[in-house]
């Protein structure tokens, strides 16, 4: 699934 | 990357120099605190191994930064706490755990960190734009530090530009975070634009 807003960044 | 680059070049000036005239310990235990709140998905989450590697060398090196400044002779004899002695605590952890409460999507403990870390994260700079200020004089490889540390989230901003374009992705508390925190670096890039643009040594007003 899409990764929840801003979850996938550092 | 360009976050990276700027904590191997502040490592790299530490250890060169011997000293840490000039920067601001206060600044590496704010984003010490803002990666604790952000990362603690690495306990139940996992997104891709560069993620992971990332997240346990920004929590890292940011620990050693400070172990160097405060307690690691020789550099931590240059540590100067009456200078470096910009009030966070009240000033920027207070504000951002409030605004990490009333504007997290959901309240959840992970979500609340992480709203407060965005928050945390865009004004911790100012420790050691304010150490700067007073110094005035700004070293090569601290103003170099500090540029990279301010250019990583502009970047970002060209990537959720991107990002809003290719994948319909929306993030407004990164968005509005990452202007409030490149807005405020804006100032320190003209100047060490000009010193760079003239050949001279960056020197505040």
């Amino acid at each position: 699934g899409k990764t929840a807003q801003g979850k996938d960044e550092l | 990357m360009l976050h990276l680059m700027s904590i191997l070049l502040l490592l790299w000036k530490l250890k060169k120099s011997k000293s840490c005239v000039g920067i601001s310990c206060r600044m590496q235990e704010c984003y010490a605190i803002v990666f604790c709140l952000r990362y603690l998905d690495l306990f139940y989450q996992f997104i891709s191994v560069y993620n992971t590697a990332m997240k346990v060398v920004f929590i890292s090196s940011t620990f050693y930064l400070i172990f160097l400044m405060r307690f690691q002779p020789p550099v931590s004899a240059t540590y100067d706490r009456t200078a470096d002695s910009f009030p966070y605590e009240q000033y920027l952890l207070g504000p951002a755990a409030v605004l990490g409460f009333i504007s997290a999507e959901e309240w959840s403990i992970p979500e609340i960190f992480w709203t407060a870390s965005i928050w945390l994260e865009s004004v911790s700079i100012l420790p050691q734009l304010i150490l700067l200020q007073q110094l005035r004089e700004v070293e090569n490889l601290t103003a170099e530090f500090v540029a990279t540390m301010g250019a990583y989230r502009f970047f970002y901003i060209l990537n959720w530009i991107y990002r809003y374009f290719a994948e319909g992705y929306v993030n407004w508390i990164g968005w509005l975070g990452g202007i409030v925190q490149t807005g405020l670096y804006v100032d320190f890039f003209y100047y060490y634009a000009m010193s760079k643009w003239y050949g001279q040594k960056l020197v505040l007003p």
